[in-house]
This record gives C-alpha cells, structure tokens and sequence, in this order.
C-alpha cells in the first residue's frame, strides 16, 4: 500500500535511521570507490533483516518500516557493544 | 546474542532510579518486576531488587540526551536501548521518556513489553529477525495479561544461560510463528493486494511479490494496527481499492493502512444473512466484479458495483466447484485462474466452466525460503 511519494527529508531520515541502527558511516575525503555505494548496501542489510524486498533503494515499504516505534539498539548485532 | 556476552553469575540485582509521570509507581514497579519475571520463568536467573547503590540492571527514564552518548529522539521512534551484560553501564536500560508509556492499554507503549524487550539486552540477547519474537526489534502491542514468551526468545535465552530447573508447571507456551515451510497448515485467508499476494496466518501474514521469491512475514497489527488476527476471511475489493478482513460476525474495510471510516461492520451490512456466524472464505472475481462468500458448504455471490446480494444464493459450493467437497479455507483469484484451498490443498478452477485443473499445495505460490 503505497505511502506518500518519498521525499528529500525522507531520504535524510533514511540516512540518520541507517547511521543509528546499521552503522552507516560517512565517507570523507578524496577517496570514491567505484561501484560501491554504502549507503544501498546497508539499505540491503536492513531489508533482508526485516524480510523486505531487498532493493537497496528506498521504497515505500522500506521507509515505512524505518518510521515504526522501535527498540534503540543496533541491528548490526556488535556494532554498540564491539 | 551479542557475541555469546553474558552475566557469569544468575543472580542479580536492579534497582529502578525514578518514574516516568505516565504511570503509577505501582505501575512501574509491577511492570519491571514482571518483565524481568519473563526471563527468570525459563532460566536460573534471579532478580534482587535494591534501593540505592549499583545494580546490575539499573533503569532509568529520560529524554534526549541523558549522557550515555545515545540521545533520545523525541515522542516516536527508538523508545528505549539497554546494554548488553558487563560491568558499569553493561546490562542498564533506558527509557525515552518522551513516549507515552502505559500499563496494558493499546495507546501509547507498554512499559512492561518495552521493558522485557530491553531486559533481554540487559541479559544478552541480540535483536531477532523472526516478526514473532519479543526481541524483533519493533514494537507490537500485545495483551501483557496473556503475554507468553516466544520460542524464538526461549531459545536464545537458554542458549546463554540454560533452562529454569524449578519452572512453573504448567510452563506456558507461546504459539511459533507460522512457518511458510509446513506443508501441514491451513491458511486462514488468502488475498491480493495490489499485485501482491496476502497469505494469512493467526496473527501474522506474508506479502509475496510476483517478481520476488521470498515472502515477506509481518504481524498483521505492523500492517493494519486497527486489523483483527486469527481471521476467517479476506479478499481485495478491485471496485472499491479495499482489502476486507473477516473475522465472526464482522468485517473491516482497510484502504492503503487505514481502517475505513465506519467500519468494523456486521456481516449483514454485506447482505449476508444476519444468522451467518462467519464467513470461511471470500475471493473476487474480477471477470463479473463479483464476490463470493463461502459460508459452510455454501457460497454466496456479492455485487460489488450495486452493493447487493445477487439472487440465487446461496448455492452449494460443489454445484459450482466439482470436486470440492471439503471445507473451503480460503480463496482467491490470481491470473484468471480461480483458487480455493481446503486444508493444506489449493484447487485450481476456472470459475467459468467450474473446470478443475490442477489440486496444488500452499506452496505453489508461498514458497518455502
């Protein structure tokens, strides 16, 4: 069931609920990697833990499964704890 | 688990450093005292609470920032995070309070799921990906009176720290998740969501897309948190862009996750026989937009555009749909092939000549991943 269409500020939310909970990090410098995009391949963790279409976009589904009410602990099993 | 961490003693203490405004005292204590219960009823862990000093559990509500590093967000989202065991901050947990926390109602957060979801952390469980487990990470309203652990939980509880060797008897158990792989079970329910395939299942369901291979589990109150589980019917309602969920009597009108205003209503609104105690199956047949409702041995047809009864029903499933002599489970139309289940069997018609092709399993179109 389609949700609103996804915006700027969705995606910006995408980011930090990625940040917190898959351990996204943010590349800086000079360094580009070519083909690897972070940001998807943690979308794509995120989604097969939770049994999503695994797309590595943000689809609808995707965000509204970012925007339940949620446990503040990391997916990435160790990275809090590591 | 985080790693295999774990408390190397099954004694332990917590102590509760102050009070969210939205309960009680009483309420709060009661709600900790029984969420840490729910892991001492399948372990040898015990629970000491203290009153000052340093506890091994030490819970606590705040807002925003409350010095651990990781700053609450405000009503929504992450309603609480705990620590794994160890020394110091190992083994805390923390609530935002922020978030509206209740003792059993369905508005707002149960303190005592969200609190044994954190305890599970405090003791050291990871967050599980089976929608079923108390430590799926989102929240899911359940009834704390009826509350049962989970297997999965179970499970990995006593992989950490072995099984309660004084247990309550009778020791509870919780229903598993439905399995997609049991070729024994019987579909509550199958339905089409906008290309998508709804396979219902006690209080859980599966999406399955035509271009993926792998169901997607989810509780039907995630989806729809006004929905009714353990349903006996649903189909979609092309005409109206509607999926109707059947449950006894009634049945509720979803559009997109909302429950349509009006609605839940008796079946009668559908000009069922007001004697109809439930409705067994329900597809749509998009050829005449019309939908049949299977009651008993039975099916009734609906006229989606006019919204009445059409004349001539009931009739007797097998007067339509040769060979079906069981008990209709489920139904639904896919491809313009129409396909009703009885028990673990799926038999496929065409709904024109009443022709039967092929008796197929559940797995024909949910697969087992």
């Amino acid at each position: 069931a389609p949700l609103s269409q996804i915006n700027q500020q969705d995606e910006s939310f995408a980011k930090n609920y990625l940040k917190t909970f898959f351990n996204l990090t943010e590349e800086s410098g000079p360094t580009v990697r070519r083909g690897f995009n972070p940001a998807a391949v943690k979308l794509m963790e995120m989604q097969r833990f939770f049994g999503l279409q695994i797309t590595g976009t943000l689809d609808t589904d995707t965000l509204a499964m970012m925007k339940k009410p949620r446990c503040g602990v990391s997916d990435q099993k160790v990275a809090r704890f590591s | 688990t985080f790693g295999g961490f774990k408390w190397e003693k099954n004694s332990l203490t917590y102590r509760i450093e102050n009070y969210t405004p939205d309960m009680s005292a009483a309420e709060v204590d009661d709600s900790i005292e029984r969420a840490l219960q729910v892991w001492a009823q399948v372990t040898p862990l015990r629970f000491t609470r203290i009153y000052n000093g340093i506890a091994d559990i030490m819970i606590s509500f705040s807002r925003q920032a409350h010095g651990d590093g990781y700053p609450f967000d405000g009503p929504g989202g992450t309603l609480a995070h705990a620590f794994a065991p160890s020394t110091g901050i190992g083994g805390d947990a923390h609530f935002d309070d922020d978030e509206d926390f209740t003792f059993s109602s369905n508005r707002g957060y149960v303190l005592f799921l969200v609190a044994a979801h954190e305890f599970g952390h405090s003791l050291g469980l990871s967050h599980s990906d089976d929608p079923g487990a108390l430590m799926y990470p989102i929240y899911s309203f359940s009834n704390p009176e009826t509350f049962v652990l989970p297997q999965d939980d179970v499970n990995g509880i006593q992989s950490l720290y072995g099984a309660n060797e004084d247990p309550v008897e009778p020791r509870p158990t919780a229903p598993p998740t439905p399995n997609a792989c049991d070729s024994t079970m019987t579909l509550d329910a199958v339905a089409t969501l906008r290309g998508e395939m709804l396979f219902f299942k006690d209080s859980f369901f599966w999406r399955s897309y035509p271009q993926s291979a792998t169901p997607q589990q989810t509780r039907i109150t995630n989806f729809w948190p006004n929905a009714p589980v353990n349903i006996d019917a649903a189909y979609e309602s092309q005409q109206s862009d509607r999926v109707l969920l059947f449950k006894g009597r009634q049945v509720w009108a979803f559009s997109g996750y909302d429950l349509v205003s009006g609605y839940p209503k008796p079946l009668s609104s559908l000009g069922l026989p007001k004697t109809t105690k439930k409705v067994d199956a329900a597809l749509y047949d998009v050829a005449s937009r019309k939908t049949l409702f299977f009651v008993g041995s039975n099916y009734y047809s609906y006229d989606e555009a006019k919204e009445t009864m059409d004349e001539g029903f009931p009739k007797r499933v097998d007067e339509t749909f040769s060979g079906m002599s069981g008990k209709v489970t489920a139904a639904f139309q896919y491809r313009g092939f129409t396909y009703v289940y009885s028990g673990p069997y799926m038999f496929e018609y065409s709904l024109r000549s009443g022709r039967l092709f092929r008796v197929l399993r559940n797995s024909y179109f949910l697969r087992c991943t």
